[in-house]
């Protein structure tokens, strides 16, 4: 565990409670795609599988509960207690285009043609394309609030962080894992145009809206 | 670590 590593870990944490707490205080999931959400709540399902077969620290189960538990309260905030306010008029991204392709893919390309591994796969490449329905939402509506932007700085952040603990990991622990890299850095190129608007605009007050 | 079961990062 490096620096790097743990603040990763954190600011995912933060994105997600940034976000919980969102819908909670404004009892409104408004500008919020429920498919990346469920796409999220489908990524930590199939990637903590390993909860059931194996212990590594109860940091890693404890937070690994965590990140499962936040995501279907989410899930269950923005398609149940708050239904009425979700936007489902602006979320069109077809999801099957990101599931079908990626599916294929993690049984193409994996470490072990094992089911386990296979999911884990899986939820690592779903990981780094599941926030386009909430970007593509975004470039549709041309605009989001300051919370949300907020909550995809961290979720974003997270990512980046992550690569540089691969590179920490890489040089001190002789450490690669080539799909999480690859499927790393494509997640956190996903989030440059965000990272730049969010520089250039969120952090000098003004709110996040695209030209027309 | 790369292509065992239980993974150690999140």
């Amino acid at each position: 565990m490096n620096i790097f590593r743990l603040t990763g870990d954190l600011s995912h944490l933060a994105a997600i409670i940034i976000l919980l707490l969102k819908i909670w205080k404004t009892r409104s999931c408004a500008g919020i795609s429920g498919k990346s959400q469920l796409l999220f709540a489908l990524v930590f399902t199939t990637r903590y599988l390993d909860l059931f077969t194996s212990f590594i620290s109860l940091y890693n189960t404890s937070m690994k509960l965590i990140y499962v538990a936040c995501s279907y309260a989410t899930v269950y905030l923005i398609y149940m207690k708050f239904k009425a306010t979700y936007d489902g008029n602006h979320d069109t991204f077809r999801v099957e285009f990101l599931v079908v392709p990626v599916g294929g893919l993690s049984f193409l390309v994996n470490h072990d043609f094992s089911p386990l591994e296979i999911l884990w796969t899986f939820s690592i490449y779903l990981e780094s394309v599941a926030i386009l329905p909430q970007l593509f939402m975004i470039s549709k509506t041309g605009e989001a609030e300051t919370i949300t932007t907020h909550y995809l700085f961290f979720l974003g952040l997270y990512r980046a962080l992550y690569l540089i603990n691969w590179i920490w990991r890489y040089y001190f622990e002789g450490f690669f894992d080539l799909i999480a890299v690859v499927a790393g850095v494509v997640q956190t190129i996903l989030y440059c145009d965000f990272f730049y608007l969010y520089v250039t605009k969120v952090l000098k007050g003004k709110k996040l809206s695209l030209p027309a | 670590g790369q292509g065992v079961e239980g993974k150690d990062e999140l």
